[in-house]
């Protein structure tokens, strides 16, 4: 038997929605530790995971691990029946190939219930190891959406170099070129609009801004992005999900040859 | 010239 409730439904609907343009189909693992999903996009340039802790809901049971495979489109066109102030339970049996989502309105004078098919996904876990981020790069969430979706107006691709100055984010394409530096600034009363910087090496690497503005998606989940970076490896841009989790997205350089 | 690498270059499975 497995059975969450969250009072805060939006919050889901919010994880879906930062979900649904890279991944198509996942596997959700459920365990005593919470709820979570790791999946690639179809071409296996991008990799999500997600992790809402059990603590953060409102009312968790999982008698034993498992996954339930879903269509994420699937899931969000069940989760459009839910309305923004709707408490939210999914609940799952053994041994069944449906999972159910009930929606109660505030007030409890509306309940929807909802059953989805579940599917059998045959994916990989990757294993993703500890790394030490030669630079760790954390700013408002909204800046960092808005300067993905400036730069995707000019090219196809980002830059993103960090150094003593800044961090730099430039692209270049058919009509022009562009490049937008973001200084520390921790001296800001409100944290949620710091920029904080912490370098160990200068790092410069190069990734598809299709990508990287698909995962801006996740903003309304948090008002920082932290962007982890290293020579040669896939960047890491995490959102927490204020006490439940993070979803974190690793995207893979494009590198020369 | 800039090639797209995939994340399983990077993560291995298991």
């Amino acid at each position: 038997m497995f059975e969450l409730r969250l009072v805060q439904g939006s919050l889901l609907k919010r994880v879906i929605d930062a979900i649904k343009d890279l991944v198509n189909d996942a596997n959700f693992d459920c365990s005593s530790t919470g709820f979570s999903l790791q999946a690639m996009d179809s071409s296996h340039v991008a990799l999500v995971a997600l992790l809402l802790r059990s603590e953060g809901f409102e009312h968790f049971r999982c008698d034993r691990t498992f996954s339930m495979g879903m269509s994420i489109a699937n899931m969000a066109k069940m989760l459009k029946c839910a309305s923004n102030d709707d408490i939210i339970t999914i609940k799952a049996d053994d041994g069944t190939d449906t999972v159910t989502f009930m929606f109660e309105s505030p007030s409890q004078d509306k309940i929807s219930d909802i059953e989805m098919k579940l599917m059998d996904i045959d994916s990989d876990h990757l294993g993703i190891p500890d790394a030490e981020y030669e630079a760790i790069v954390r700013m408002p969430s909204t800046e960092f959406g808005s300067i993905c979706t400036s730069l995707s107006t000019i090219g196809d691709t980002v830059t993103i170099a960090v150094s003593k100055q800044g961090v730099t984010f430039s692209t270049k394409g058919d009509i022009g070129s562009g490049n937008i530096t973001c200084r520390q600034n921790s001296s800001t009363e409100k944290p949620e609009e710091a920029t904080i910087i912490e370098m160990k090496e200068p790092v410069v690497l190069t990734f598809a801004l299709k990508y990287i503005t698909t995962f801006t998606k996740a903003t309304s989940l948090s008002s920082q992005v932290t962007i982890s970076l290293s020579s040669d490896m896939p960047v890491v841009v995490e959102y927490k999900i204020a006490e439940m989790g993070h979803i974190r997205y690793y995207l893979a350089p494009k590198i020369e040859e | 010239g800039i090639k797209q690498s995939t994340i399983t270059k990077f993560f291995s499975k298991g």
